[in-house]
């Protein structure tokens, strides 16, 4: 089922890429993901996709901010710090 | 990488898993 693949697939990442938005935080499913993660210190890099109200657990995580720089730019930090995880 | 995300958003993920794998970076998406 979609469910257990998503659960298999929660489980065998090893970290997270968080895209938040307006939808992004009134998605259950999404919201049960990021904090799924939190739960099990698995680690999480969110990335502010459309503007919105953070939520507070996610208030410590660093950013990789899409919306005030270009998508190159962005694209770039996201790759860094994405590198430095898998390392 | 588990990548979580709004339906809404996924034209802009999508892209955004081509650009990471290009970069011989592995995402899932549902």
């Amino acid at each position: 089922s979609w469910s257990r693949q998503v659960g298999r697939a929660l489980d065998m990442c090893s970290a997270m890429i968080l895209v938040l938005s307006p939808d992004g935080l009134e998605s259950e499913n999404v919201d049960d993901e990021w904090n799924y993660y939190l739960d099990n210190k698995k680690m999480i890099v969110p990335l502010l996709y459309r503007e919105c109200r953070v939520p507070f657990r996610l208030h410590k995580l660093q950013f990789i901010d899409f919306t005030r720089q270009s998508y190159d730019t962005a694209l770039s930090h996201l790759v860094s710090a994405l590198h430095v995880i898998q390392q | 990488f588990f990548v979580s995300y709004a339906r809404k958003d996924q034209p802009f993920v999508e892209q955004l898993a081509i650009d990471l794998k290009r970069r011989s970076i592995d995402v899932w998406l549902d």
